[in-house]
This record gives structure tokens, sequence and C-alpha cells, in this order.
């Protein structure tokens, strides 16, 4: 999903 | 992974090793804000809730509980161990004012309304002006020490260094997170005035002082 990449990034 | 990313993840942590050498070598917290260290221990627990929900990898485990535990270790030593040297009165800031504001705005604007995800985006408007705070003491007391200067560049870097990542993730992979672009671009153009006067002042040996 597009968004859930995010919250691998800190 | 991409070296901007990892760039700016280094940077973060140096600012935060900075920080703590600081506050330690000098057995002083004087310069740094309290309140803004409380709004960054706050960033990291609402952001990193998800510890215990979702593994990502050993690297991302390992950092955010090293920004975690280093966010109340700084706590520790501003509030409790070297209290005596804390700037109490040019710590002034009311940090409800950023609070309050960053949580109403995470209610209506995210990506699903969901306890962490409303948390993880409460984190990221919160990051962005966190830093208030302590800006705001600089200009009170008109200076900064020389380490808290590196501190303040090696924080505000981080963030720039992220913008440069999703300028590579949007063309290398086709993501991009609105949210965080919009609030890491607010919290990299707070920084931009301190940029300045740290190129300009504490790069050529010079103390940073602000012009009266």
């Amino acid at each position: 999903m597009q968004h859930e990449n995010s919250h691998d990034e800190l | 992974m991409n070296i901007f990313r990892l760039a700016g993840d280094l940077s973060h942590l140096l600012a935060i090793i900075l920080l703590l050498i600081k506050i330690w070598k000098t057995r002083s917290c004087a310069g740094i804000s309290g309140k803004s260290q409380i709004l960054f221990a706050v960033v990291y627990v609402s952001r990193y809730l998800d510890l215990v929900t979702t593994f990502i990898s050993l690297y991302n485990t390992l950092m955010k509980l090293v920004f975690i535990t280093s966010s109340f270790a700084t706590l520790y030593l501003m509030y409790v161990k070297f209290k005596a040297t804390y700037d109490h009165n040019h710590d002034s800031f009311r940090i409800e004012f950023l609070l309050l504001p960053c949580f109403v705005l995470a209610l209506l604007i995210n990506a699903s309304f969901t306890p962490l995800e409303v948390l993880w985006t409460f984190s990221i408007y919160l990051e962005a002006v966190a830093i208030l705070p302590q800006l705001f003491l600089v200009s009170k007391t008109g200076e900064a020490e020389s380490i808290t200067s590196h501190y303040l560049f090696a924080l505000g870097s981080y963030r720039a260094l992220y913008l440069l990542n999703w300028i590579y993730r949007y063309y290398a992979e086709g993501h991009y997170d609105l949210i965080a672009i919009f609030a890491g671009a607010i919290q990299t153009i707070l920084y931009c005035d301190f940029f300045y006067l740290y190129i300009t002042k504490v790069l050529k040996g010079k103390k940073l002082q602000l012009p009266a």
C-alpha cells in the first residue's frame, strides 16, 4: 500500500 | 533505503548524541529547551507505537528504540540530574499551543481514522513544529553555544535529507506521502534562518549570536 510504505521510515 | 534516507537517519542520530554529549560534558543543560525535548519524546512515543504491532527490520526496530530511549535519557538529565542548570525563565514557550492544534489536525487530516494512524499523523505534525520552543529560547537569550548549534544543524539537516529521500522515492518507486512531505517541508523551512546563521557564523569559528 502506498501510505504503509511511509511507516518503514523513522 | 537510499543514500539520502540513510544520511538523514545518521544525521538524526548524530544530533541526539551531540545533545547528550553536550549535557554530560558540560554537566549543564543551559541553552537547551526542555519544552522541545518533551515534544520530541511525545513525537517518538506516539509514532513508534508500531514497535509492538509491526516488525519492519532490525535496523528499524533498533533505531526506534534508540530514539525513544535517548529522548527519555535527555529528559532525565534535564529535569532530574542537572535540573539546577535548566534555563526555566527563558524556556517559556507554551507547548499546549502546539500539542492541541497538531492533535486536531491529525484527527481531521490523516490516511485512515484509526488510533495508531491518527497518532502517527499527530507525531508527524508535532515533529514539524517541536523545535519552536528551542528556537524561541535561542532568540530570547540571543546566542547558542557552538555544540548546541551543531546539534541544531544536525537535527535540521535530518528532515532536509528526508525531503531528498522523498524526491528520490517518488522517481524511483512512485512512492509519496503528502502528509509526511508537507510536514517535512514546514519542518525544514523553520530551520532556514538558523541554517543561514550557522553557515555564516558558526562554520567560520564565530559564536552564534543573533543581531541585537
